[in-house]
């Protein structure tokens, strides 16, 4: 299971730009 | 081309949409002990991108992790800069289990609008900034 934290974490990369 | 660095002073969203432009941004907000704001930003952009494949389970368990550590406390800078009626709104989500993926769309465009008139302009005047131009 996730802590919150590592969701959180995740979430936010998730919404970051790839690489160019 | 036009640098990288030269597009990010065109707007907010050029400087959010380069990785190196993040990073050096985040480097500044850090100095300014205000870094929650874009991690804030960006964690609202990514609940309401996760909707379409993740579980309500899941959902709910990231929209309370963002309320607890954004929102609740009502000392942390992001808390201080959204309006008491939306983050009423936000808890009134969490405590009645209605997970919408727009329930944090106010308050992101008021971190946002905040960021555009106030750290960003700072940003783009900082020795950071300025030394890496």
């Amino acid at each position: 299971i996730d802590s919150e934290d590592d969701l959180l974490q995740e979430c936010i990369s998730s919404a970051m730009p790839k690489k160019k | 081309p036009t640098p990288p660095y030269l597009k990010w002073a065109e707007s907010l969203h050029s400087l959010l949409d380069d990785q190196d432009g993040i990073h050096l941004f985040r480097t500044f907000l850090k100095q300014e002990e205000c870094a929650d704001m874009l991690d804030f930003w960006f964690a609202c952009s990514g609940f309401r991108k996760q909707e379409a494949n993740e579980g309500n389970e899941k959902m709910l368990k990231l929209a309370k992790a963002i309320y607890k550590k954004y929102i609740l406390d009502n000392n942390g800078i992001v808390s201080r800069q959204i309006k008491p009626a939306t983050k009423s709104f936000i808890k009134d989500c969490v405590m009645k289990l209605h997970i919408d993926p727009a329930m944090f769309d106010q308050a992101q465009t008021e971190i946002q609008t905040m960021m555009e008139e106030n750290t960003y302009p700072l940003f783009l005047k900082s020795d950071i900034y300025l030394e890496y131009t």
